[in-house]
């Protein structure tokens, strides 16, 4: 399952 | 916040900074790809559309701001203010040969369907070929000014410190973005025949012409 991502980069 | 991230964002600001100062003394955007300009502008604004539905940190905020704020001067520097000085005949990449392939790509392998994830997702993709046009002019006109390759040099070190940052964050904190790592690996790729002729010839104080 793909995981949701917190895009915490720039 | 590990001292590979913060250098990476460092030298990315540095870069852009460079970049608009080089315009403005200079009043001229000579030897600068409009189009790798305007590709990042592109990756700015789809990618950072989470300013209106994630807070992550003020640093995070303020930099993200400072980066599409800047992207877009640019790009107005380029095609409105020093319109004039704009080699368009060089900057003559198909832009298409790069939309295309990261749109398709953006749907099709991405961490989930929603249209906030495909557009971040086309961000990365787009990211790592969006200097494509610029290199393409280099090799084009087989030359460049040296502070276009400072330009390019600190836009690569950030990319370098930016794998630098996944692999401690790897063994810090077990996270693991395959995307952005893929993607970015594929990106710095792409700086390492600069990076060669920049230590080479850009350093040892001669200008940056290619055979």
């Amino acid at each position: 399952e793909k995981k949701s991502f917190k895009h915490d980069e720039l | 916040m590990n001292i590979f991230r913060i250098l990476g964002d460092v030298s990315h600001l540095l870069a852009i900074i460079i970049l608009l100062v080089k315009i403005h003394r200079s009043k001229s955007c000579a030897g600068i790809s409009g189009k790798s300009q305007i590709l990042f502008a592109l990756v700015f604004t789809t990618r950072y559309l989470d300013l209106f539905t994630t807070f992550i940190s003020l640093y995070n905020t303020v930099m993200k701001v400072i980066f599409l704020i800047c992207a877009y001067i640019t790009v107005y520097m380029i095609y409105v203010k020093f319109r004039k000085t704009f080699d368009s005949e060089n900057d003559s990449f198909r832009l298409e040969f790069l939309l295309v392939p990261v749109t398709g790509l953006s749907f099709l392998e991405n961490h989930s369907f929603t249209p906030l994830e495909i557009l971040w997702t086309f961000s990365i993709y787009l990211e790592s070929v969006a200097i494509l046009p610029q290199l393409f002019m280099i090799s084009k006109t087989g030359e460049a000014e040296t502070i276009t390759t400072h330009y390019l040099f600190f836009l690569g070190l950030y990319r370098a410190l930016y794998i630098a940052n996944w692999v401690w964050r790897y063994h810090t904190e077990k996270f693991y973005d395959q995307i952005a790592v893929v993607s970015g690996v594929v990106q710095t790729i792409f700086y390492c025949d600069f990076f060669y002729l920049y230590v080479t010839k850009v350093l040892k104080g001669k200008k940056l012409s290619l055979p």
